[in-house]
């Protein structure tokens, strides 16, 4: 980017390659410095948060500066010396909800060139049936090479794929040329500086927003996909006509002061939706709670027609007001859902699942987050899953976080946007619709080691599980696979042999990609799984986690919260060096800061002592 | 720094920022019945942060109680106690607990202070500890004062005008700047003060990352709830 004329973008290329889910992504761009004087040029890409950085360079005058991923203690202390000697450093910063920006500058001598080229990588995830690839583009001004090029390898065959970009119109959108065999995809769009201009006599360009990929893979084995490579090997489940399992769902809502306005229209709003949405088997409890905890009815309530209508009526009614007791409403889900099982009110094979929404922090009843989730571990002891929905930006994201992940589930930030609604409705989709319980999947302990999770409290209707692994001898090509799971009526069970097959036969024209993207794709995973034991568990185990995220970040050169990616720039003329850092943002960081969580007109929260405190300190 | 001022009788807590030029000496509690006195003063960060907003925070206390005939100086380095005429300098690297006829120390290894002063009060010092090599920040102190019944009617300063209580009533909630943080109006010391519904931290169960207590913010330094003007309550020295 740029905002001075003499500045000239030469090229922006954005290369995609896709093999198995496994996501590479190449950003080169190429400035030229046409003032007779030195300028500082700045390269500012935004990238999706799920992704990893692997490498950063810059090509100034022939000279390559290139990144190396670094203990982040270690990095600090290059990003000290930086700060102090008054020099900028790279920054990661996270933009909306999907994506994190990269920026960094460099001063380029007069009438010279300078290259930039990002890496990253990640794992796309099946959400709703289908992957999604996000390229956000915004350049500045117009380019005189700008290419978007995503290839696609998936050996088991594309199902359908769909490529579009935010910022063109339908009758631009033909410019977007995509190419689908069976096992493989190539989508380009490469517009000229004409087709970039925003009008004709102006310099603006219309290349600004996303360009988004969306496809799936045929899923014809109940078994799923087994590859391997080079040693390796990823397992991707997902089988196909699975009827679901009915659910048991207490869904308990945040009413506190702070949800209103806004947050409670659509929590409403969305509420009637979802409620509408249940399957006449399911059954559902409203629990709401400010300071007081109530309850729609007793006990859970079979979603016959009136039933829904009955609670939609009772949704649109609630009011806000008072502070947040969330333990005691976790609670009263908990022993309501217990007590309907021990009395033999709900179907036997089905899944209890609790959906918290909540905007803030407890400050009522139990208010030390670490009490509330020992409380409500303790109290659902592996029973049922837990699924929190963080509305905003003050909610306290990893305490619902780690608490979900403690009973089963996940927890998901809603941002308070026009659009909050449909998010609310569409965590409830991920999540509603379970096709399998405590899924297991097994390889035999002689053939493989290093598996990445391999049990699976629940596979999700539009969702796939991935398990991956490092043969311990690399001439095997062949190995047996189990799957276990409870379904619907039956148990759920198959096994079959994994068998290596021929990249260079499938892909006869492109064998070179595929040499290590399997075991990148372990590494990745592991890491990711790695990061979250890091967030759990005993002290000891939490330490053994992160460090061995460590170790892999750094063998791997993945740039994760452990890590950091240092560049270090062209001397000054002064004959300073200033390193540049790239971090990986975690979700408390992602947090913005801000003065109101959870107001109320002061009603009946409590203070963990009734002496008064008068306090001075600093935040 | 921030105050807060938590009425547990109330089921709520009060909130202002006070800020001045680093190396400004407050006093937060002057009782002259008890003859207790406890200043403060701040320092700024290492340099202007980015954001161009300076912070600020205390880094030394000055406390004396004349009828005990104590006195202590705590700093982010270290903790000096004058008692009768003895001396006695004590490090945030220590832990330590000091039993006296009229005074209790108890030190957390880098972390926390805990004065008992014999029949008056009783106080805790928190500890910050910033990333020694942090660009920006460094280490500050907090001051949370825990027992203030025994202080006399005239206790006065930024903390001791607090310590019998006050008189309040917010009504008009009505909708902030943002949504989600409303304004009001509260009624205090005879005037009608624009406050907005925030919180705070209590540093003292979890040092590194707070709890937040809801309080009603007060803009301005505290103006209109505070006696006077903050600048009122600056004074020369530290004790």
């Amino acid at each position: 980017s740029t905002s001075d004329t003499k500045v000239e973008v030469n090229s922006v290329v954005v290369d995609c390659t896709v093999t198995s889910r496994f996501a590479h992504t190449v950003m080169t761009s190429v400035a030229l410095n046409k003032a007779n004087s030195s300028q500082e040029i700045f390269f500012e890409v935004e990238l999706p948060k799920t992704a990893f950085i692997t490498n950063f360079s810059m090509e100034i005058e022939g000279e390559v500066y290139a990144g190396e991923v670094k203990e982040k203690e270690k990095a600090k202390k290059q990003y000290e010396k930086a700060v102090s000697s008054g020099q900028t450093a790279g920054i990661v910063k996270a933009v909306g909800r999907k994506m994190e920006k990269f920026s960094v500058s460099v001063n380029v001598a007069a009438k010279s060139n300078v290259t930039f080229i990002l890496t990253y990588e990640e794992l796309l995830e099946r959400k709703l049936g289908q992957y999604e690839i996000l390229i956000r583009v915004k350049p500045k001004s117009l380019v005189h090479r700008f290419q978007i090029v995503t290839d696609i390898y998936e050996p088991q065959g594309i199902a359908f794929l769909d490529a579009h970009a935010t910022f063109l119109s339908n009758e631009l959108l033909p410019l977007v040329e995509k190419t689908v065999t069976d096992k493989k995809a190539h989508i380009s769009f490469s517009p000229t500086m004409e087709q970039q201009r925003k009008c004709p006599d102006c310099d603006g360009t219309i290349i600004d927003g996303d360009f988004i990929v969306k496809y799936d893979v045929n899923r014809e084995q109940s078994l799923g996909d087994i590859q391997i490579v080079n040693g390796y090997f990823v397992h991707f489940f997902a089988p196909p006509d699975l009827p679901r399992v009915s659910k048991n769902v207490a869904f308990v809502v945040d009413r506190s002061g702070s949800m209103s306005g806004t947050k409670m229209r659509q929590t409403r709003e969305a509420l009637q939706v979802i409620l509408d949405d249940l399957y006449e088997e399911d059954y559902f409890a409203l629990i709401l709670f400010d300071s007081d905890i109530i309850s729609w009815k007793d006990s859970l309530t079979k979603a016959t027609k009136e039933n829904v209508a009955e609670a939609i009526i009772y949704v649109k009614n609630i009011e806000t007001g008072g502070v947040t007791n969330i333990n005691d409403a976790l609670l009263l889900a908990v022993n309501m859902l217990d007590k309907d099982r021990r009395e033999k009110r709900l179907p036997e094979r089905s899944i209890d699942m609790i959906i918290l929404l909540t905007d803030g922090m407890p400050n009522s009843g139990e208010s030390d987050p670490r009490k509330i989730q020992e409380n409500v571990r303790a109290a659902i002891g592996g029973r049922m899953s837990l699924y929190s929905l963080g509305f905003g930006y003050d909610v306290d994201y990893s305490f619902l976080d780690v608490m979900c992940q403690q009973n089963k589930g996940l927890a998901r930030r809603i941002y308070e946007a026009s659009d909050a609604t449909l998010q609310l409705q569409g965590f409830y989709e991920e999540v509603s619709s379970p096709l399998l319980l405590d899924v297991d999947l097994r390889y035999p302990d002689n053939a493989v080691e290093f598996l990445t999770t391999n049990h699976f409290n629940q596979l999700f209707n539009g969702s796939e599980i991935v398990v991956a692994g490092r043969l311990k001898d690399d001439q095997i090509d062949n190995f047996l696979v189990e799957v276990f799971g409870q379904g619907f009526e039956d148990d759920f069970t198959v096994q079959g042999q994994a068998s290596a097959v021929d990249w260079d036969v499938m892909y006869p024209d492109e064998e070179y990609i595929f040499t290590n993207f399997i075991e990148r794709l372990w590494a990745y995973l592991t890491i990711q799984q790695l990061l979250d034991k890091g967030k759990i568990g005993d002290p000891g185990d939490k330490a053994n986690a992160t460090a061995k995220a460590l170790d892999m970040s750094l063998y791997y050169g993945f740039v994760t919260p452990l890590t950091s990616m240092v560049v270090t720039k062209p001397e000054t003329e002064d004959g300073t060096e200033s390193p540049l850092i790239a971090e990986k943002l975690t979700e408390a960081q992602r947090t913005q800061p801000g003065i109101s969580g959870t107001w109320a007109v002061p009603a009946s929260y409590q203070y963990s002592t009734y002496q008064p405190v008068y306090v001075v300190d600093g935040d | 720094p921030h105050f807060l001022i938590e009425l547990p009788n109330r089921d709520d807590a009060l909130c202002f920022n006070i800020n001045d030029l680093p190396g400004t000496i407050f006093n937060l509690v002057r009782d002259p019945t008890s003859g207790i006195l406890v200043n403060g003063q701040i320092i700024g960060d290492k340099k202007i942060p980015p954001n161009g907003k300076i912070n600020t925070y205390f880094w030394r206390f000055g406390i004396i109680h004349r009828t005990l005939g104590v006195g202590l100086e705590v700093s982010t380095q270290d903790i000096s106690v004058f008692q009768d005429r003895k001396y006695l300098k004590l490090l945030w690297s220590d832990t330590a607990s000091i039993k006296g006829p009229n005074m209790d120390l108890l030190v957390t290894k880098d972390r926390s202070l805990t004065v008992t002063l014999k029949d008056s009060v009783k106080f805790v010092i928190l500890l910050h500890k910033v990333w020694e090599k942090h660009p920006y920040h460094r280490d500050y102190l907090g001051f949370y004062t825990l027992d203030s019944h025994l202080f006399s009617s005239s206790v006065h300063g930024l903390l001791g005008q607090f310590y019998h209580g006050i008189d309040y009533e917010v009504t008009d909630l009505r909708p902030g700047e943002v949504p989600e943080k409303p304004d009001a109006t509260m009624y205090v010391k005879g005037q009608a003060l624009n406050v907005t519904r925030g919180w705070q931290r209590d540093f003292r169960r979890d040092v590194k990352n707070g709890e937040n207590v809801p309080c009603w913010f007060i803009h301005n330094n505290g103006t209109g709830l505070i006696d006077g003007n903050a600048t009122d309550y600056i004074v020369s020295g530290l004790f």
